[in-house]
């Protein structure tokens, strides 16, 4: 069910390429409870659990389109970012989950991002998105987006490719 | 522009989208 849920969000981004450009760039304001991206009584948990799966659908259409649309394929660097961001969101943190999730809600909530029980899909598919993103990141210059970013904003994206957050944080165990 | 994102993301259509998005996931 939740399949035909995601193959119904990609249809609806074909039509709407401006919905489409605000996921790529800015797919933050779901998180946010003022920019009114998603209902403002949504807790922070299920924010990101809609953030993962929509950064997962955004870049699955793209990747689809991408031979066919050159625009597409130039937003797909930005994709790739986003989507191992959010879904490798909740393995970042030392006590356990996000600060702002209810206690021992780390397991319930991976375990529904692409459905019930589909917390070895999540992992499963954080890590494609590392290995994607890490591909972009190794020829950066190849690719507009990225080619003009400053050194230490790459080393900061290298850097979040392989450990948690924080200072002297240890390794990024998806 | 972040305004033209802002705007895409609060359409009324989008919200009803989002909601079954979660509602599939629970």
């Amino acid at each position: 069910e939740f399949d035909q849920a995601a193959t119904r969000l990609a249809d609806y981004l074909h039509t709407r390429p401006g919905l489409l450009r605000a996921l790529v760039h800015s797919p933050h304001l779901l998180l946010d409870p003022q920019s009114d991206a998603l209902p403002g009584h949504w807790p922070p948990a299920r924010r990101w659990r809609v953030l993962a799966a929509c950064a997962d659908t955004v870049w699955a259409y793209l990747e689809r389109t991408a031979p066919t649309h050159s625009h597409h394929r130039r937003l797909l660097p930005l994709a790739a970012r986003s989507r191992f961001l959010a879904l490798s969101y909740p393995f970042r943190f030392r006590a356990g989950s996000p600060p702002d999730w209810g206690k021992d809600e780390l397991t319930r909530q991976t375990e529904l991002v692409f459905g019930r029980n589909s917390g070895a899909e999540l992992v499963r598919r954080a890590n494609e998105a590392r290995q994607a993103w890490a591909a972009y990141l190794d020829t950066y210059q190849s690719h507009p987006v990225l080619a003009e970013a400053a050194s230490h904003d790459l080393e900061e994206e290298v850097a979040a490719l392989a450990f948690r957050a924080g200072p002297r944080s240890g390794p990024l165990v998806l | 522009s972040p305004d033209a994102d802002r705007a895409a993301l609060t359409a009324p259509d989008w919200h009803a989208m989002v909601a079954c998005v979660a509602e599939e996931q629970e």
